[in-house]
């Protein structure tokens, strides 16, 4: 997994979260949201919705455990909604 | 499934492979393909042809980057392949993306998981979020196709659009069943007889209608698994089984052809016709067959006959057919399968087994033929 190899030495930044929430959870383009820790907030529910559909602990954060998952190669398919 | 539940009219759909990846010879990946299409054939009324050239339902290849769908790929990792559910055009089509190192082994990425996943959604199945199923998006190993069995999230969500195989048990699984299988034999079924018997790399095999028990020094209970989770292309209802230790291969008879398998894979060239080992024309099945590690012969059961065969030669030694009874005294007729361990040579018959002693030429124990799985 050298993409795991690659984290430990430079972390990837949040607009790779963003953009993984982007491609494959319907997050819309322009939300300016990403760092707001209100549990409202769009980016943090989508976050959630991830966590939850992949069976991960639904903290709403990006933290190491949901990097990990999310760091891994996949199936380019969207897991909510779909190709538009 | 995907919104809408999209699904195909037909039952019989077609394939091409439209290009190919250089990380892999073309039959190799014509054959994980296969082996991927034979994921979802061996649960479902569907059949696969391939098709030459023109356009079939569903269009296979390799791109890299932005590749006309505007779905671009990303380069080595993360997004490794996209497919689009059941419809006309770019619909039902596979794309796997080139700057993956694609193999058919743990490095890199597996074609055959990463194949049967992908035309899943081609079939009409959308993402699962139970970690066990191929239809879970992330890429795993651990599913790894020597292991490789479809979960029942998959076979319930397959089925549900396609419904069971006409000639299969496993049946869409009511909600409230806890038992997702139910004909599975019961492997303590104190009736329980084999189809046949094998080992594999140290492990043993035993064969009944579908499934196989596996048993393993790593794991003290034995796993039931298909046939078809190890083998897509193998029928059910085997006739006979052995490892030839020298060859690194196990030899699977039913009926008048033979197949050759090296761990997970089927060996190109098979089946191939049990008459290309010298049995007469008159012999339409094997009922039972073993290897001797020793001395490198095999041992071939055919009603109350047994032939002998010379693995290094890859030729029938001469001077057989010979009767069962002559040579392995006390051994009935029509045996089911031979196992050969700890220096006896074990034979099912039915629901018994008779440990034989090759040495003292004579039947020492009497045993239940599940003995082996713990019952």
């Amino acid at each position: 997994y050298p993409l795991q190899g690659a984290v430990r030495q430079d972390p990837p930044s949040m607009d790779f979260a963003q953009h993984y929430l982007e491609k494959y959870y319907n997050l819309e383009k322009n939300e300016k949201q990403m760092f707001r820790r209100k549990e409202s907030s769009p980016v943090v529910k989508k976050i959630q919705e991830m966590q939850k559909f992949l069976g991960l602990e639904m903290t709403g954060k990006l933290d190491s455990n949901t990097m990990d998952v999310m760091l891994k190669p996949r199936c380019g398919v969207p897991d909510v909604g779909g190709f538009s | 499934t995907f919104p809408g539940s999209p699904k195909w009219r037909k039952t019989h759909l077609t394939y091409r492979v439209e290009n190919y990846t250089p990380d892999l010879p073309r039959e190799r990946v014509d054959s994980a393909i296969e082996k991927a299409l034979k994921v979802w054939e061996a649960v479902t009324p569907l059949t696969f042809s391939r098709l030459p050239e023109g356009e079939a339902d569903i269009m296979i290849s390799f791109a890299a980057g932005e590749h006309g769908d505007f779905y671009p790929f990303d380069g080595l990792g993360q997004s490794l392949a996209h497919a689009y559910p059941p419809g006309p055009g770019f619909y039902g089509d596979v794309h796997f993306d080139e700057d993956e190192k694609w193999t058919l082994g743990s490095s890199g990425t597996n074609l055959f998981l990463v194949a049967a996943h992908e035309l899943g959604h081609t079939l009409g199945l959308f993402h699962s979020d139970k970690k066990e199923a191929l239809m879970y998006p992330v890429y795993n190993f651990s599913r790894n196709p020597t292991q490789f069995q479809l979960s029942q999230d998959d076979i319930d969500g397959i089925q549900s659009l396609y419904g069971p195989h006409p000639y299969s048990g496993v049946s869409v699984v009511p909600t409230t069943s806890v038992s997702p299988r139910p004909e599975i034999p019961t492997k303590c079924d104190p009736s329980l007889s084999f189809d046949a018997v094998s080992t594999l790399r140290g492990e043993l095999l035993f064969f009944k209608d579908r499934y196989l028990w596996r048993l393993s020094r790593w794991n003290p209970e034995p796993e039931v698994h298909l046939i078809s989770a190890f083998w897509p292309s193998l029928p059910s209802h085997l006739d006979a089984a052995y490892e030839a230790n020298s060859k690194d291969s196990v030899f699977i008879f039913k009926g008048t052809q033979f197949w050759a398998v090296q761990g997970s894979e089927v060996q190109a060239g098979y089946p191939k016709s049990i008459y290309t080992l010298g049995f007469p024309p008159a012999v339409r099945k094997i009922d039972a067959a073993v290897s001797d590690k020793d001395t490198k012969k095999t041992y071939f059961f055919v009603d109350d006959q047994y032939w002998r065969f010379d693995e290094k030669r890859w030729l029938m030694d001469k001077g057989f057919p010979r009767l069962i009874k002559d040579d392995f005294p006390g051994i009935e007729p029509q045996v089911d399968a031979v196992l050969q361990a700890f220096g006896f040579f074990y034979f099912f018959h039915g629901s018994s087994q008779s440990e034989f002693d090759p040495n003292a030429r004579m039947v020492t124990h009497t045993l239940k033929s599940n003995s082996w799985l713990l019952c």
